[in-house]
């Protein structure tokens, strides 16, 4: 029986909108110290590796091992029936062929329950090696969604840089290029607007921006991401769930031609 | 521009 009981429904809510458009038909992979996704979308290009603590919820009972083969794209239409404070269950079976969802509001009082049909999903699991990455950037995650976006402007390509000169973003395309460069800010009181650069030596990597938009859905999750670089690796993308778990995206560098 | 990489290139099955 896998029972999990999250008084913020509204993280999970999140967490799928954060992926759907990345990765379509997932395993949730439950055990008694989490849950957790690890899935490559279609072109095995980008990999999300998510996953939130069984802390994260209220209560959270999981007596064996279970992978919960979901559609995200039909999981979202049914979080879009659930209110801003209400109350997520999830219910399954150990025989799991089916999931409950249900929302409880408890000012109104409302339950809504649905049941999900469960889908058998092949994916192998990646392994991801360990790396200590030669930068790691630490930046506002509205800030790093804006940069990709009006990037995107100027290219499908994004040159990212990590020097002692701060992190640099450029894209060039027929109309010209564009560069954004940002310093190490530490100054600022509101702790969320800090840039914070470690560099071991410089890093430069190319990425498609059409995937750095799609791991922009995830900026309402946390006020800040974390960017890590190592020459001719993929970039790792994470974004934090207050101390409950992460939203982390690897994405596989462009060669320069 | 450029060529793109899968991960199978960096991160092996496990």
């Amino acid at each position: 029986m896998f029972e999990a009981r999250l008084a913020n429904g509204n993280i999970f809510k999140m967490i799928v909108e954060s992926i759907r458009e990345l990765v379509v038909d997932v395993n949730i992979d439950c055990s008694t110290e989490e849950l957790s996704i690890q899935c490559m979308d279609s072109a095995h290009v980008a990999l999300v590796s998510m996953s939130l603590s069984q802390s994260a919820f209220d209560h959270f009972r999981c007596d064996r091992s279970l992978s919960l083969g979901l559609n995200l794209p039909n999981v979202s239409k049914i979080f879009k029936m659930m209110g801003r404070d209400d109350t997520m269950v999830l219910k399954a079976e150990d025989s799991a062929d089916k999931l409950m969802l249900m929302f409880e509001n408890d000012k109104s009082g409302t339950i809504a329950d649905f049941e999900l049909k469960l889908m058998a999903i092949e994916a192998e699991q990646l392994g991801v090696p360990d790396t200590a990455y030669k930068c790691s950037i630490s930046m506002p995650s509205s800030e790093f969604q804006r940069i990709v976006r009006d990037l995107q402007v100027m290219g499908d390509t994004c040159k990212i840089s990590c020097t002692k000169e701060g992190l640099k973003f450029s894209a060039t395309g027929q109309i010209g290029t564009g560069n954004i460069l940002m310093r190490q800010n530490v100054a600022s009181e509101k702790e969320e607007d800090h840039v914070t650069i470690d560099m071991e030596e410089p890093v430069e990597l190319n990425f498609a921006l059409r995937y750095l938009n799609f791991f922009t859905k995830a900026t309402p999750l946390s006020p800040t991401v974390i960017l890590k670089m190592s020459p001719g690796l993929p970039i790792v993308i994470e974004y934090p769930i207050e101390q409950l778990g992460h939203v982390k995206y690897y994405l596989a560098p462009k060669m320069e031609e | 521009s450029g060529l793109q990489a899968t991960l199978h290139k960096y991160f092996g099955y496990s």
